[in-house]
């Protein structure tokens, strides 16, 4: 793959609680 | 003994497996003692990320021949739920979108079904990523259009 590592940073959806993850931030190191 | 508290083969023991499903850290907390017990936990299907779980499981130790890319092992397998209740905090984790796969190249774990982006677990339950900001957005289209090709 291009990246060594994607890291999402995330809280639970409440929308779609209990089905979705809400990311607030993504960090890459290739 | 097997792990770091020395559970026996068969022994039945309560563990704690918590709101942040899939997320990096997520493990299993052996009660009463509140740590991790250094054993994974297998068999635990219906696990919903969002819930805090009280569950019992049984020790089992592998006793077959070991495998050059670790193979299996001695695990906790799950035993039946003693209680679970919604998380109703806030608190953010995180998520890890390579996995390494051995032997083989890092994967990127995620694909896209329309507008939505799904990522799976290693118990291969999915778990759809959302997001507010629209960068968010570009970039997770960008590793999956690279992820495609």
């Amino acid at each position: 793959s291009k990246w060594r590592s994607i890291t999402a940073t995330v809280t639970h959806d409440q929308e779609n609680f209990g089905r979705a993850y809400l990311i607030a931030d993504l960090n890459f190191m290739e | 003994g097997y792990g770091r508290f020395n559970l026996k083969d068969g022994q039945e023991v309560e563990l704690l497996v918590d709101h942040k499903y899939g997320a990096i850290g997520d493990v299993p907390l052996l009660l009463p003692y509140n740590e991790a017990s250094e054993l994974p936990l297998s068999s635990f299907t219906g696990r919903k990320p969002g819930y805090n779980y009280k569950i019992k499981a049984r020790m089992s130790a592998y006793k077959g021949p070991i495998m050059m890319d670790g193979g299996p092992g001695h695990s906790l397998i799950f035993n039946g739920i003693i209680s679970e209740e919604r998380y109703l905090g806030d608190e953010s984790f995180r998520l890890s979108l390579v996995r390494s796969v051995v032997p083989g190249p890092n994967l990127v774990i995620l694909r896209k079904e329309g507008e939505k982006f799904i990522h799976w677990l290693e118990t291969g339950d999915e778990i759809e990523l959302t997001y507010k900001d629209p960068l968010i957005g570009s970039k997770l289209e960008e590793i999956w259009q690279f992820n495609k090709e």
